[in-house]
């Protein structure tokens, strides 16, 4: 038997929207630890990592660890027969070919429930190195998407150059020309509005913004994103996913391949 | 112009 009760069942709900429309189905992998989700775009270029710890659910029951093969984009469709303020629970029978959604305003006086059918996925884990990072950038999220939105005007990939004076992000096409460069933030007042580059040493590399642009999907999870890069290694896009509180219940990591010189 | 390397080049099958 699974079960996972949350409370802030806004935060499924916006875990969903930020995968819908890279992946189309993948397994969830239920343990002791938490639910966690692996996979590959169909292009193979984008790996997405996504874990929901156990402790960041009000209620946690998982007697074995079962993997539930789940449709995204219907599992998105029925999250979204949730209201916002809804507490939102995930029930499967071990060895089931269905998994439960439930429903609860948050006065227990409006409760629906929704069954959807499991899939056979035969999926591929891939091993992610531990990796130290030649760059780690932490920026608002919602400054990363604008740069990514904007950018997606002029050209299909942003190159990402990352010194020790702060962070460039251009892009080039036909129309011409954009950069658009981020200092440090020297002296903020709030943390969520910080620009943070921790730097071993400078690196240049050019990603697809059509990607990025679906990784800015996960923006609501959090105030801040953090960017990874090496040379020569996919870049890491990372949200937190904190509750109300601040408390930490997961993440989500996007890894992107890099382009290289044709 | 550049190509686009793919993610399988980077991770190992499990």
């Amino acid at each position: 038997m699974f079960e996972a009760r949350l409370v802030e069942g806004s935060l499924l709900k916006k875990v969903m929207e930020s995968i819908k429309d890279l992946l189309n189905e993948a397994s969830w992998d239920c343990s002791g630890n938490g639910m966690c989700l692996q996979a590959m775009d169909s292009s193979h270029v984008a790996l997405v990592s996504l874990m929901l710890k156990s402790d960041g659910f009000e209620n946690y029951r998982c007697d074995r660890s079962i993997s539930l093969g789940i449709n995204l984009a219907s599992m998105s469709k029925i999250l979204k027969c949730a209201s916002n303020d809804d507490i939102i629970t995930i029930r499967a029978e071990d060895d089931a070919d269905a998994i439960t959604f439930m429903f609860e305003s948050p006065k227990q006086d409006r409760v629906s429930d929704y069954e959807m059918k499991l899939m056979n996925l035969d999926t591929e884990h891939l091993g992610i190195p531990d990796t130290e990072y030649a760059c780690v950038i932490k920026m608002p999220s919602g400054e990363f998407s604008r740069i990514c939105r904007d950018l997606s005007v002029l050209g299909d990939s942003v190159i990402i150059c990352c010194t020790k004076d702060g962070v460039r992000f251009s892009a080039k096409g036909d129309l011409g020309n954009g950069n658009i460069k981020l200092a440090q933030s020297a002296n903020v007042d709030k943390e969520e509005e910080a620009v943070v580059v921790d730097m071993r040493e400078a690196v240049t590399l050019t990603f697809s913004l059509r990607y990025l642009n679906f990784f800015t999907k996960a923006a609501p999870l959090s105030s801040q994103v953090s960017l990874s890069m090496s040379e020569d290694v996919p870049l890491m896009v990372e949200y937190k996913i904190n509750d109300k509180e601040g408390d930490s219940k997961g993440y989500v990591r996007y890894y992107l391949a890099p382009k290289i010189e044709d | 112009f550049c190509d686009q390397i793919i993610i399988f080049n980077f991770f190992l099958d499990k």
